[in-house]
């Protein structure tokens, strides 16, 4: 069980810190172990590096920051432990025009050996639709889905 | 294997049967504020055995039935089927090509699960999860809002986290 | 000390309700006051029920849904009690490209009582702006303030 | 009485001296993620007087000041002045047409106040705020990702904030 620990925790920190360096363009990465007073691993952190600028701790970062940081976390986690499906609602709400792309190219990426449902508003992850449903609402309060075409 | 169909009926506000046929690559679900997207993740969390109203937005159990609009009346039953591609037989103890399974609610009563139509214990349901590799993928769901909430965990939550995967 | 409290809540009252119903087109919010054993106000709560909806409690309300929402109610704790000056920082991120003309609108007019701080993403909230300014971060990751002209 | 002017040096990543001018009505601020703009917030945030570290985003109060990039090394002061428009001497006891406010922190050292250039103590720099409606008004900043945050609070807590309005 130890041995499982450390072997997916190595592959997590590996497609983290190249998650990472790829949607930010640069930068590093990684993922630091906390030992207790038996030399056992108590807890990890995460620790950034962003292009430019110097290693900070996470609340420092901003939203966008914050956002592209987790989905490059997750998307480790996602690379080392496949689930059959995933489901994202809305994590692209604080990523800005460069950085939805950049978002949107790692989903692009990974659905060639994963599937995704992605609730968004963005017209840029829109695009990696290879189905696209609208959801709407009428007077009635009741919702409806409408498959859309894809232009 | 992958999640073909999902099937709403009663659930929230998808009041009347809806059918979602999903890509097996990348399926995207648009449309304005409160017109239920988020419903629909609530629905699949649900279908997957999701007991914790906090990660189903409801304050009681029978938040998740249409409970009525202006002009609509409520309903007392509410359902999410999973219909899965099982082609590849990845759930190892059903042998159909398509595997469907449904969780189902009505007011005042406890939920049921049903697999291609047959009722099916809530622990037997778990067990055929767990074997196809879902349920205890729940991080593969990410809320509303909550896409960053995995950094501001402390360091032993997050090495929890980490052993749940492995 | 009671009496500057009823005078504030309802007043707050009234505005969030008017807020609300123009920003919903429609449906009505309230606060209803919670007592305690003494008789005495321990609480207050917002009761909402959007158009073509039935009544529900906050928890049900979907993302864009609660932003709009709060937005009204703190639209209308600006109006009973106003501060000489207000900062938002991306409020409009959860809404769609409806509601954030809404809140828009709600800001321009707002604004001829009140000075504003607006951070967005949102071409729409940009619009109102009477100053703009782009704030960008150089490789040498120091933070430039640049007066944008508005077209 | 309004916010004519933001000034920012050595403040997180405001680095070289930045001056805002703000319009009477609607200014907006737009640019990339992690550029600056939520820095701007809490630069003042600060300057009105905040101490609590959650609300600054911030591990210590020497992570207020620029602590350096790849290419830059960090310095030791950090300063954010609000400068208001007084001309309806809205602030009872500064009687000029102009009122500048300015904290500034060096780092291991407590952080000082100036009005117009003079030092002042904190609680008398309070007290000018409280007279001219500032400080009291913290309802008034809505953070990033925070304005839902409202809605969320219990019963008590919403007395309170009309209790801190009223
Ligand atoms: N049991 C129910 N009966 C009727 N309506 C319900 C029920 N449960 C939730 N709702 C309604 O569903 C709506 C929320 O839908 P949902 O969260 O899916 O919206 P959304 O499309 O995700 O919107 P957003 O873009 O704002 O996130 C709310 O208006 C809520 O009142
Ligand atoms: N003391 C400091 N010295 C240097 N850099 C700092 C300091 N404090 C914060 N930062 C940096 O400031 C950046 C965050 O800036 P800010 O939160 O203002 O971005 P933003 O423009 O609001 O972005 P977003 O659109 O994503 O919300 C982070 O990269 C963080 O590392
Ligand atoms: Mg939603
Ligand atoms: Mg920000």
């Amino acid at each position: 069980a130890k041995e499982e620990f450390e072997k997916t925790l190595s592959g997590v920190e590996k497609y983290f810190a190249e998650f990472f360096r790829k949607m930010f363009k640069g930068g590093e990465a990684s993922i630091e172990r906390i030992f207790d007073e038996y030399d056992e691993v108590s807890g990890i952190e995460i620790s950034v590096r962003l292009p430019g600028k110097r290693k900070q701790s996470l609340p420092l970062l901003s939203g966008g920051e914050k956002s592209l940081t987790a989905l490059a976390f997750l998307f480790a986690i996602f690379k080392v432990k496949p689930a059959p499906f995933y489901v994202l609602d809305e994590v692209d709400a604080a990523l800005d025009e460069e950085n939805v792309v950049k978002f949107s190219e790692l989903l692009s990426e990974e659905s060639s050996f994963a599937q995704f449902v992605v609730i968004t508003h963005n017209k840029e992850t829109m695009q990696r639709a290879d189905m696209l449903y609208g959801i709407t609402m009428q007077e009635d309060g009741i919702s409806k889905a409408v498959s859309l075409k894809l232009v | 294997m992958y999640l073909e169909k999902v099937t709403l009926y009663g659930f929230k506000t998808f009041r009347t049967e809806t059918e979602l046929l999903l890509s097996p690559k990348v399926t995207c679900i648009v449309g304005p504020n409160g017109s239920g997207k988020s419903n629909i993740v609530d629905g699949i969390r649900w279908a997957l055995g999701e007991h914790r109203l906090s990660f189903l937005r409801a304050s009681s159990m029978e938040d998740l039935i249409f409970s009525g609009s202006a002009f609509k009346k409520p309903l007392s039953v509410a359902s999410v089927k999973l219909t899965f591609n099982n082609e590849d037989r990845t759930f190892p103890v059903v042998n159909t090509p398509r595997v469907s399974i449904e969780r189902r609610i009505y007011r005042s009563r406890e939920s049921g699960y049903f697999l291609n139509g047959n009722p099916i214990r809530l622990q037997d349901v778990m067990k055929i999860f767990y074997s196809a590799g879902i349920f205890n993928h729940m991080y593969a769901i990410v809320s509303q809002g909550k896409v960053s909430e995995i950094l501001l965990a402390k360091p032993e939550q997050k090495k929890n986290l980490i052993e749940q995967v492995a």
